[in-house]
């Protein structure tokens, strides 16, 4: 029996909807610890990484780990009818070929359920390495959401070179050249409005625009997003949700041929 | 020319 209810179900609707651009069916594990997902987007480019503490949850019982087999269109689908404030429950029997969803609202008194028929999708898990990465830069996500749409009419492809000078969004196309340069700043009282960066060596990579711009979906999540760059691997982009899960992306980055 | 890498070349199948 898997049992969970949410009181901030908006949370589980803001997670759909930053990465169902990315994959149409995807695998919710379920475990005694948490919700979490690991999927690549088609072409095989990018990775999306989610977990969501059971502590998240207002009641959570998992009796046994399982899978659920979700079409993110259908699921994107159903959350469209989920009101601001609305709690969410989730229910699945251990051998499930449904899921049960729930919104409740103690306001206006409604109830809503839905019965999604669940799929058996082959899950290819990859083994991410736990890394130190050369480059960590934490930035308010909205700032990051801004520059890498705005960036879209100078080409397809951005340089993210992280130096001593700051951290710099390059763009070029048939139109010319556009740069932006984020430095370091904590002047703002508001932590998340702070800009830092932790740098052991400096690091230029090259990623596709409309992967970033997929990403910045998960804006909702957090206030902050953290960035990690080390030469030669797929960059990390990481929207903490509060203290109780994370969304990450990796995207692998363009290289000169 | 510049190439989009794939993610699977990084990480490992479990």
């Amino acid at each position: 029996m898997f049992e969970a209810r949410l009181a901030n179900g908006n949370i589980f609707k803001m997670i759909v909807e930053s990465i169902r651009e990315l994959v149409v069916d995807v695998n919710i594990d379920c475990s005694t610890e948490e919700l979490s997902i690991q999927c690549m987007d088609s072409a095989h480019v990018a990775l999306v990484s989610m977990s969501l503490s059971q502590s998240a949850f207002d009641h959570f019982r998992c009796d046994r780990s399982l899978s659920l087999g979700l079409n993110l269109p259908n699921v994107s689908k159903i959350f469209k009818m989920m009101g601001r404030d609305d709690t969410m429950v989730l229910k699945a029997e251990d051998s499930a070929d449904k899921l049960m969803l729930m919104f409740e609202n103690d306001k206006s008194g409604t109830i809503a359920d839905f019965e999604l028929k669940l799929m058996a999708i082959e899950a290819e898990q990859l083994g991410v390495p736990d890394t130190a990465y050369k480059c960590s830069i934490s930035m308010p996500s909205s700032e990051f959401q801004r520059i890498v749409r705005d960036l879209q009419v100078m080409g397809d492809t951005c340089k993210i070179s992280c130096t001593k000078e700051g951290l710099k969004f390059s763009a070029t196309g048939q139109i010319g050249t556009g740069n932006i340069l984020m430095r370091q700043n904590v002047a703002s009282e508001k932590e998340e409005d702070h800009v830092t960066i932790d740098m052991e060596e400096p690091v230029e990579l090259n990623f596709a625009l409309r992967y970033l711009n997929f990403f910045t979906k998960a804006t909702p999540l957090s206030p902050t997003v953290i960035l990690k760059m080390s030469p030669g691997l797929p960059i990390v982009i990481e929207y903490p949700i509060e203290q109780l899960g994370h969304v990450k992306y990796y995207l692998a980055p363009k290289m000169e041929e | 020319c510049v190439l989009q890498a794939k993610i699977l070349t990084y990480y490992s199948y479990w």
